[in-house]
């Protein structure tokens, strides 16, 4: 494992953390969409079904099921929690996400490198996480004054895919054969999506004012 | 035969 990987994980294990840590402290979910977390919660669980049959390092099953309890743990608070639930605004939350689930399982369907249960449900999972960030963004650029944590999540989220990108970089330079091409593309895709939210929170932080997406 | 990339990552 190369230090960019190293790095892209902990930003996103970091990602997760000020989230939960926004949560609890403020004991409000304002601003945070369900409907991506719903969406991460779905993406974990069907990339993850390998845990039930293949071991690569402790390192990897320690954060697959970090991955997958932590985005159920920020869906309870959302949906369950006494105080967190009631600032949850639904109204502005209103993203179909079938909109991103069905193409993202027919294109998987579709182009696989196996017409398996579990491989196409991994190449499921690798196409709707390219897109799962979008009701987040979609609720962001409605929300007028972005909550600082809120926008350090999704700057932290989308500086987890730059690192990989650069992970991918270094691998095809120093590993003889290595290539996966639908983790390219996907990835590529997924981190272009930030690529105007990037522009507005640095301009934001350089200017010291509260962050705001223009409509 | 295709050589599938081994899923290393998360």
């Amino acid at each position: 494992m190369n230090i960019f990987r190293f790095a892209g994980d902990m930003t996103h294990l970091l990602s997760i953390i000020v989230l939960l840590l926004k949560i609890n402290a403020t004991k409000s979910c304002a601003g945070v969409s369900l409907k991506t977390q719903e969406l991460y919660l779905l993406v974990f669980v069907t990339r993850y079904l390998d845990l039930l049959y293949s071991y690569i390092s402790l390192y990897n099953t320690f954060m697959k099921l970090f991955f997958i309890c932590s985005s159920g743990c920020v869906i309870w608070y959302i949906r369950e929690h006494k105080t967190v639930s009631q600032t949850y605004d639904s109204a502005q939350d209103t993203f179909r996400v079938l909109f991103l689930a069905c193409p993202c399982m027919i294109l998987a369907l579709t182009v696989n490198h196996d017409f398996t249960v579990t491989e196409v449900l991994w190449t499921f999972s690798i196409y709707l996480e390219a897109v799962a960030i979008l009701p987040q963004l979609v609720l962001l650029q409605r929300t007028k004054n972005v909550d600082t944590l809120t926008g350090n999540y999704v700057f932290l989220l989308g500086g987890y895919r730059a690192l990989y990108l650069l992970n991918w970089i270094y691998r095809i330079l120093t590993e003889p054969g290595y290539r996966q091409w639908i983790v390219w593309i996907s990835g590529t895709i997924q981190t272009a999506i930030y690529c105007d939210f990037f522009y507005y929170y640095i301009k934001s932080w350089r200017n010291n004012e509260r962050l705001s997406l223009p409509s | 035969v295709e050589v599938q990339p081994p899923k290393d990552e998360l």
